[in-house]
């Protein structure tokens, strides 16, 4: 490379439309491959620098602060429609660092790496003293709580069996003790009132994904579950290119490339916001 | 600033080019 004159980034405001929309595509970027949790907004632009790019176009660095919403990454509702999660519920911050090549006035995902964190005790217990932190996923009582609230939604269904997909966050209260364990879930080839073995139920070709939202309490003798879930419609296949330049559909293809589900993971943080395979 | 006594200077804005504002809450 010849020795020339050094690179020199372009200073550009946080908050200049030309930023923004850079942050915008990096928060499409997130909630499109984000493995598990909830959709996150932007909050705060923290960082930018433009570095001029050869031979044409520009890099833009970025660092950006996100929140998490309350529409779990499998809901099809628009992020505009999506309520941020409120301090009293325990919320969850993303921090962000981007890189986005603009080119043609069009920005593409060069670089993306997201850490999440829960607000800390503290600040929630400044804004609601008596207010549930978020627990751990692998707690027995949200496991046990999770479990009693699918068996009882799968119960009441007269339609497909539904299989646990993950836990998205848990909180315990102890007076009453009670559970509250939100969860996603996916519905099998099985009919709910006639399954006799879950293991030999199969996730159906075409995805159909559900958000359960429940409350297990604890009774004398007992225990009492409220279990309230949303179906969304079913994420048609499509067409995945194969190596010889062909195009396949079929049981074996992951219906929606940008998300991908992983089996329930207990030992991931409350709040893990993993971002999949960055585009280069 | 260094500016002659007698004149006057206009304050102007105040420049925050980064972190940008704060759209929701800060935690």
């Amino acid at each position: 490379v010849p020795v020339g004159p050094a690179l020199v980034y372009r200073e550009l405001d946080c908050d200049d439309p030309e930023t923004e929309q850079a942050a915008l595509v990096a928060v499409d970027y997130i909630n499109n491959h984000v493995l598990r949790g909830y959709k996150h907004t932007l909050n705060q632009i923290d960082k930018v620098k433009v570095w001029p790019r050869r031979p044409m176009g520009e890099v833009f660095e970025l660092e950006i602060d996100t929140l998490e919403t309350t529409c779990h990454v499998l809901d099809p509702t628009p992020l505009a429609n999506c309520t941020v999660r409120p301090q009293m519920q325990h919320a969850v911050e993303g921090d962000c660092d981007f890189r986005l090549l603009k080119q043609d006035g069009q920005f593409t995902v060069l670089f993306a790496k997201c850490d999440s964190s829960p607000d800390s005790a503290e600040d929630v217990r400044k804004v609601c003293p008596q207010c549930p932190l978020l627990a751990p996923l692998n707690d027995t009582r949200v496991v046990h709580a999770v479990d009693a609230a699918l068996t009882a939604f799968n119960a009441q269904s007269n339609g497909s069996y539904f299989r646990l997909v993950e836990v998205s966050r848990a909180q315990l209260t102890p007076l009453p003790p009670s559970t509250y364990v939100e969860f996603a879930v996916a519905a099998t080839d099985c009919v709910a009132a006639e399954v006799t073995d879950p293991a030999k139920c199969n996730l159906l070709a075409e995805k159909q994904y559900g958000f359960c939202k429940a409350t297990l309490t604890e009774k004398v003798g007992g225990e009492d579950v409220a279990v309230t879930c949303t179906v969304f419609q079913t994420q048609p296949l499509i067409p995945q290119p194969q190596p010889d330049g062909t195009e396949a559909v079929g049981p074996t293809v992951v219906a929606d490339p940008g998300v991908t589900v992983p089996e329930a993971s207990p030992d991931l943080p409350a709040a893990a916001l993993v971002v999949g395979p960055v585009v280069v | 600033k260094v500016v002659q006594p007698d004149v006057a200077v206009a304050a102007g804005p105040v420049v925050h080019p980064c972190p940008g504002r704060i759209r929701h809450f800060k935690i």
